[in-house]
C-alpha cells in the first residue's frame, strides 16, 4: 500500500535497485520549460530530503540555461526536475528555462534555436509541451521536425509528453467531430511518452491506461517505417473497438511510443508537498531519467548514447516493457464515440505505446 | 507577395486580451527560419545512425557536421540578408548552423517587411506577448529561401499552474 507516487514507488514498480544510479562523467540530462516556469532549488532539496532516501541522488541542478525569474516556483517545473532526478538519479541535470527574452519571441522556438547553437548538450531532454496540430502551420511543423532530426543525428534523445486530453477532439460543423492530435508529440522524430495509472491507485498493482493519456494519429506526418508493422497489427487486432475511421488518419504517425505512471504524484513546490499531481508531464521525465541511466551504462562501456530511440524501441517488439492492455482514453463527447478514444491492447497501442519500462530488462536490451 | 505559411492561425485564444497595437517605434525580435539544404539526406542519416541493424548505428554527427549538412546555400543566405538590409535591418544574430537568423527591428519596419502583419500586444495573467493579428506575407522572391518567420503567431499555451493541473478525488480508492 502507498499514498501516491514517489520516487521510491516508481523505482520499485520499474524494478530499479539501489545500484541503479548514474556514475559516468560525461553524462547529463535536461528538462525544458517554456511558460515562465521556474523551479526552486529549496523545493528540490526538500523533495530529495523527503523522498530521496534509499538511492544515491543529487539534490541540485547542475546548470540552469536561461534566466530563472523571481517569485513562485511552477508546479510543472518542480515536477519535471524532481522526477527526472529520481529515476535518472545521480546524473548531472540541466534546467532550460525559455520565457522569451522579448515579448515577440516564441519560447519553444527559442529553445529549438538554442539547441541549434550549443555544441555540448545533455544526451536526454524531456519536454512537457504541446499544441494542437491544427493550430500550427504545416510549414512550421515541417521545419521543427527537421530540427528534431538535427538533434537526433547528434545522438540526442528528445522525449515529449503525449498530452493530457486522450485522443482530443476537434468540434466541426454539422457535428462531424474528429480527434485532435498534438504536436510535437506527433513528430516521427521524437519519442512520445503516454501515461498509466495503478489498477488500484494506492497499491503496488499492475498498470492500466490513464484515461487522459494523449495518443492517436498525426494528420500531418506520414507513418514512419519503424512503426508500420506495430501499428498495422494494432489496427488489425482491435477492429471491433476502433473508433469510426472518420475520426482519425490511419496512415499518420501514431503515438505514443511508450508510457509510465502519470497519476497521483507527490511534488514539492514552494516548500509545500503537493499530492495528486497527474499528467503525462509526470511520466515523461520518469522515462527520460531511465534512458539517461541506460546512456550512463553505455558511456561507461565506451558506447555512443542511445540518440533517437524509436527505431530501436520498435525493434524490441515490447520486450523489456510491461504491456498495458486495460482501459481506454478519452475523446469527443458526442453520440458516435461517447467520450471513448482508443483502447489499450496487447503489444503497441495508441494510448500507452509499447507499455512501461521494466528497467533491468530495458537496460539489458539497450546496453549492447 | 504571398504567404509562407498559407495556413497561419491568427485566432487569438480567448484568455489573451488585446491591449492595443504596438507603437511603430517599439522594438521587436523576429526569427527567420532559412531554408536548409540536404533535408532528405539529414533524414536518411538519422535513419542510419538510429537503426540498430545499420553499420552506421551510433555514429552520431557533431554540431559542426550537422551545420555542414544543412547550412542554407550561399544564395539563400545572401537573398535573406539582402532583403533584411534593404529594409534597414542590420541587428541580426545567426546560429552556428546558419539556418536561423534572429533580428531586432521596430514594429513599423517589421510591418513593412512582412506585408499584412499588424503587431498587437496581448496580455494574460500579467504576462504580455507581441504577435500579429493578421497573416503575414513575404515577397515571392523570398519564398524559396525561407520556411517561416517566428514571432508573429503561436502564443504560449497555458501552463499547468494556471488551471491545467489535474487533481483527482480519492474516490477511486
Amino acid at each position: 500500500l502507498h499514498l501516491g507516487v514517489t520516487p521510491a514507488i516508481l523505482r520499485e514498480r520499474y524494478n530499479m535497485t539501489e545500484a541503479d544510479v548514474g556514475s559516468a562523467q560525461n553524462n547529463s540530462q535536461a528538462v525544458a520549460q517554456f511558460l515562465e516556469q521556474y523551479y526552486h532549488p529549496a523545493d528540490l532539496a526538500e523533495f530529495m530530503g523527503m523522498f530521496g532516501r534509499g538511492f544515491q541522488h543529487q539534490s541540485q541542478v547542475a546548470r540552469v540555461v536561461g534566466t530563472q525569474g523571481a517569485g513562485k516556483a511552477g508546479l510543472e517545473a518542480s515536477l519535471d526536475v524532481e522526477y527526472i532526478m529520481s529515476t535518472g538519479a545521480n546524473i548531472s541535470t540541466w534546467f532550460f528555462t525559455n520565457p522569451g527574452r522579448h515579448e515577440s519571441q516564441e519560447p519553444f522556438l527559442q529553445w529549438m534555436v538554442l539547441l541549434s547553437n550549443m555544441s555540448d548538450l545533455p544526451w536526454v531532454h524531456t519536454v512537457s509541451y504541446g499544441d494542437d496540430e491544427d493550430s500550427l502551420s504545416a510549414a512550421y511543423m515541417a521545419r521543427i521536425n527537421a530540427e528534431f532530426m538535427k538533434a537526433g543525428v547528434r545522438g540526442i534523445s528528445l522525449l515529449f509528453a503525449s498530452g493530457d486530453s486522450g485522443a482530443g477532439c476537434k468540434h466541426q460543423d454539422k457535428g462531424q467531430n474528429c480527434f485532435r492530435p498534438s504536436f510535437p508529440a506527433s513528430s516521427p522524430y521524437v519519442t512520445t511518452v503516454g501515461g498509466t495509472s495503478f489498477k488500484n491507485p494506492f497499491k503496488m498493482s499492475y498498470e492500466v491506461t490513464d484515461y487522459i493519456s494523449g495518443g492517436g494519429f498525426s494528420n500531418v506526418f506520414e507513418m514512419p517505417e519503424y512503426q508500420v508493422s506495430a501499428v498495422k497489427a494494432y489496427l488489425k487486432s482491435v477492429t471491433e473497438s476502433l473508433p469510426p475511421q472518420s475520426y482519425f488518419n490511419t496512415s499518420g504517425r501514431a503515438y505514443p511510443d511508450m508510457a509510465a505512471l502519470s497519476d497521483n504524484y507527490w511534488v514539492v513546490s514552494n516548500r509545500v508537498p503537493i499530492p495528486w499531481v497527474s499528467g503525462t508531464s509526470a511520466s515523461t521525465p520518469v522515462v527520460g531519467g531511465m534512458l539517461s541511466l541506460i546512456n550512463d551504462q553505455r558511456l561507461l562501456q565506451g558506447l555512443p548514447p542511445l540518440g533517437f530511440l524509436n527505431p530501436r524501441l520498435y525493434r524490441l517488439q515490447g520486450q523489456a516493457l510491461f504491456d498495458v492492455t486495460e482501459g481506454c482514453h478519452l475523446s469527443c463527447l458526442d453520440e458516435q464515440v461517447q467520450g471513448k478514444g482508443f483502447c489499450a491492447a496487447r503489444s503497441w497501442d495508441p494510448v500507452t505505446g509499447w507499455g512501461t519500462p521494466d528497467y533491468p530488462a530495458l537496460l539489458a536490451a539497450l546496453r549492447s | 507577395s504571398g504567404y509562407l505559411e498559407f495556413d497561419q492561425d491568427v485566432l487569438i485564444p480567448e484568455d489573451w486580451t488585446d491591449v492595443g497595437r504596438l507603437d511603430p517605434s517599439e522594438e521587436l525580435q523576429l526569427t527567420f527560419a532559412l531554408k536548409q539544404q540536404n533535408v532528405a539526406l539529414l533524414e536518411e542519416t538519422l535513419r542510419l545512425v538510429s537503426d540498430p541493424d545499420s553499420p552506421q548505428y551510433g555514429k552520431h554527427l557533431s554540431l559542426q557536421e550537422v551545420a555542414s549538412l544543412v547550412r542554407p546555400s550561399e544564395l539563400t543566405q545572401k537573398a535573406v540578408r539582402g532583403w533584411l538590409q534593404s529594409h534597414g535591418i542590420t541587428r541580426c544574430l545567426a546560429v552556428l548552423t546558419q539556418d536561423f537568423l534572429q533580428c531586432s527591428m521596430t514594429a513599423a519596419v517589421a510591418e513593412a517587411l512582412l506585408p499584412g502583419s499588424r503587431f498587437h500586444r496581448y496580455v494574460r495573467d500579467g504576462v504580455s506577448s507581441v504577435r500579429s493579428s493578421a497573416p503575414y506575407q513575404v515577397h515571392d522572391d523570398l519564398h524559396q529561401h525561407l520556411d517561416f518567420v517566428g514571432g508573429l503567431h503561436r502564443l504560449p499555451p497555458r501552463g499547468r499552474d494556471a488551471g491545467g493541473s489535474r487533481r483527482r478525488s480519492l474516490a477511486a480508492g
